[in-house]
């Protein structure tokens, strides 16, 4: 496919998908 | 109104998921760990929903030939399909123990009496290294059909892929295996052999003291 090889960080995808939750 | 707030289709809802590890403390009490875990939610017409993620961004981290992610998605319903973003616990010291018992379990509920079929598919750089198939019939519990896999073990390859991850160093290197390694599980009504739940899970190391954490993303296709 298109994205292979591309690392995760490099596509489309929401800010939140980095972010790890706080929440307990 | 969990529909698009919370991992369910029209015909299916995930109650519960949890990947766990329990140790005998002594003869009468366990020690569970949750690898991952996503536990009961009960959203409302005011909570926001789920965010989505365009599924091309991910088909080549799962199976992509006949039958893969794209055919899945295509044939539908578009509604029952969802990524989960885990960050596991791996703060749990593991020793090769046969004591120790690994498993998974989940819950699911529907309105409609039938008989589901969940297939669990570990991905290695998106080809499909073990897969699991399990069968469940529902009962009926307080006006709905509840259906339950409960204490399912976790595979050989699943038990050393976490030991060999837990023996790296720096949760970089962790991540960076991780990257690599994705699951896909496909719920299934086993008669009809309509898809009931899709969900793609890809996974990070947690870094927080309050162990596993997880997003939840509905599968798009702009």
């Amino acid at each position: 496919g298109v994205m292979d090889q591309v690392p995760m960080r490099k596509r489309q995808l929401p800010a939140s998908f980095w972010e790890e939750p706080r929440l307990t | 109104p969990w529909q698009g707030r919370s991992i369910a289709s029209s015909r299916l809802r995930m109650l519960e998921f949890s990947a766990f590890l329990e140790q005998p403390q002594d003869s009468e009490t366990f020690n569970k760990h949750l690898f991952v875990h996503i536990g009961q939610s009960n959203p409302s017409y005011s909570d926001a929903y789920l965010e989505s993620v365009d599924i091309r961004q991910i088909y080549d981290k799962f199976p992509e030939k006949k039958g893969g992610l794209k055919d899945l998605f295509d044939k539908g319903p578009h509604n029952a399909f969802f990524l989960v973003k885990f960050w596991a616990d791996l703060s749990v010291n593991l020793q090769d123990d046969s004591s120790f018992f690994y498993g998974v379990s989940s819950q699911y509920e529907s309105s409609e009496n039938m008989i589901i079929t969940s297939s669990t598919k570990v991905c290695s750089f998106g080809k499909q290294v073990v897969e699991k198939v399990e069968t469940e019939f529902a009962r009926f519990e307080n006006g709905r059909y509840v259906f339950r896999i409960h204490r399912s073990p976790l595979c050989e390859y699943m038990i050393n892929f976490i030991h060999k991850l837990k023996h790296l160093p720096e949760k970089y290197m962790m991540n960076s295996v991780l990257e690599n390694f994705t699951i896909l599980q496909v719920v299934t009504n086993k008669d009809t052999l309509e898809t009931l739940l899709c969900i793609a899970y890809v996974f990070e190391v947690s870094t927080s003291e309050h162990g596993a954490q997880h997003h939840i993303y509905r599968l798009v296709k702009d």
